[in-house]
């Protein structure tokens, strides 16, 4: 049986609204330990991604960026609990990312699927 | 027979210095797409990595951070071109890091295993 997203999928994520200012993001990054904040309206829906890649452009790109709508992405790529899994890892290497948050039936963010946990199905060696 | 590091691992790696500064690491990091740079000494050997989540502290963290050396991670979890890939799957998700350099018997930094080259050993479903 392949393995689903919501068998290795994290279920807690870090989110912020495009109208946070990237500092804001930096400290939020840095205090999750995590490279990935997912952007959403005030109704909750997902409007966006933001990572430390991102950021970074606030420190290599144009001078003066100061707000997560000028540097988040705003074209999702998105998974869902009930994906195989390896349709999910394919949709990371074809778009050279490493993160996709997982939408549910209801169009709420109900966790991330990073490249990370697709160690977890790589076999057990001990 | 268990996957190797170097029958996934990619050989293309961005270096630079610890006397570098942070702003060229943000524009190296940006041009090649990647979310790691491995710092090298002057004999070319690693004494260090350096991320995009690195580069964020420069933006959340401590006013007037300059240099690569001021936000590298010194001591670095590498592999090798032998290692069995669910070995080198287990050290990313042990210490929550998405890339490991992978070295070569005499030292050298021979390429880089990221999470996302993981998805290459998830099953093929076409
Ligand atoms: C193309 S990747 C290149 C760097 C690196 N390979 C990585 O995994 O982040 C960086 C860009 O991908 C975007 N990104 C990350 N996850 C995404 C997702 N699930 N959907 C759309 N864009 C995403 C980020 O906003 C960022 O601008
Ligand atoms: C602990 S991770 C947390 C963020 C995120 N999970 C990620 O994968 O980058 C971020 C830190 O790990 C460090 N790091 C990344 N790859 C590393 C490696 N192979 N060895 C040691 N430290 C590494 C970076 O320098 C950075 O300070």
């Amino acid at each position: 049986h392949t393995p689903l997203v919501r068998e290795i999928m994290d279920y807690e994520i870090v989110t912020i609204t495009e109208d946070d200012e990237i500092t804001t993001a930096a400290k939020k990054l840095l205090r999750g330990a995590t490279n990935h904040l997912t952007v959403l309206d005030r109704e909750g829906r997902l409007t966006g991604i933001v990572t430390t890649y991102d950021v970074t452009k606030a420190v290599g790109g144009r001078e003066g960026i100061r707000y997560v709508k000028e540097i988040m992405t705003r074209h999702v790529i998105t998974t869902y609990p009930l994906e195989p899994v390896d349709v999910a890892a394919r949709k990371l290497k074809r778009h050279n990312i490493s993160a996709l948050p997982v939408v549910d039936p209801e169009g709420k963010v109900a966790g991330m699927l990073t490249a990370i946990d697709l160690g977890k199905l790589i076999g057990r060696r001990e």
